[in-house]
């Protein structure tokens, strides 16, 4: 099974 | 205030409807180098990043930086009521609850004013690191947007392998399995169709069809597309706003997608 990532955990809250 | 031309509606009206369906509210910033606007879907699986600059732009004025709150389904109706040729005026005063947006025929014997309630939207903001993928595949937009409805009719999960050879989509699902390989070629009488593939290192990921077409709704704004990918980061599929093929346009419209990962 594949798991779907957010793309919030990627790229640093401004 | 805030005061801008371009030339072309039709190029605000191809942006807008190519991430309505995506991203439902969303805040347009100006500043004096242009319009940016970020926006996350509903499930936070997928980035938007709308970047137009001033060169774009017949005429622009900003005195001061504005955030306009906009519903981009709303926005999308308004902006359907332009002419194939017309210019748009879009005009803001600092702290307006309305966005005016003016359409003129190219002889300006017909005039259109509309005006779009802003809304005060509470987003997340993200920063994009500056950062060089690994692989950077350059193609016909028109034949993105059909491997990707091809590949839909099988699955909901798409795996986009690359090697110098070529660009491999591929998904099975519960009525079978198919791939589509396009190979690099460098086809000088049709320049659009041309699959460029500039890479470090063989690379394959997952990635959630439903949001790949969504990004393809941004096909009509131009007949190329950049997609870049290194492991385990999000897929970047790029369009040139405003300009032609491959050179820089004075803006583009960017879409972020976070891969699957096996578990």
């Amino acid at each position: 099974t594949r798991k779907q990532t957010k793309i919030s955990s990627f790229f640093d809250k401004e | 205030m805030f005061e801008a031309t371009l030339q072309k509606a039709s190029t605000l009206k191809k942006v807008i409807e190519a991430i309505k369906d995506l991203v439902t509210d969303g805040n347009i910033e100006v500043s004096e180098t242009g319009m940016n606007l970020q926006a996350m879907d509903s499930s936070h699986v997928s980035l938007v990043s709308l970047v137009l600059h001033t060169d774009m732009f017949e005429h622009f004025r900003c005195d001061r930086n504005v955030t306009l709150g906009i519903n981009l389904p709303n926005f999308a109706k308004i902006l359907k009521c332009s002419g194939n040729d017309d210019s748009v005026t879009l005009k803001a005063q600092d702290d307006g609850e309305n966005l005016a947006i003016v359409f003129e025929s190219e002889g300006q014997e017909r005039v259109s004013e509309f005006e779009l309630k802003l809304m005060d939207i509470d987003a997340e903001s993200l920063g994009i690191p500056d950062q060089d993928y690994n692989t950077n595949v350059k193609m016909s937009s028109a034949e993105f947007q059909r491997i990707v409805r091809d590949m839909t009719v099988l699955g909901d999960t798409c795996s986009i392998g690359c090697t110098k050879e070529g660009v491999k989509f591929s998904v099975s699902g519960d009525l079978g399995q198919g791939n589509i390989t396009l190979r690099q070629t460098n086809s000088v009488d049709k320049e659009e169709e041309a699959v460029t593939i500039e890479m470090d290192e063989p690379v394959e990921l997952n990635f959630a069809l439903r949001y790949l077409g969504f990004f393809t709704k941004a096909s009509p704004l131009c007949p190329r597309v950049t997609i870049s990918m290194s492991p385990d980061v999000p897929i970047v599929v790029a369009y040139n706003v405003g300009g032609e093929k491959d050179t820089e346009g004075a803006g583009s419209l960017s879409f972020y997608l976070a891969p699957k990962i096996d578990e």
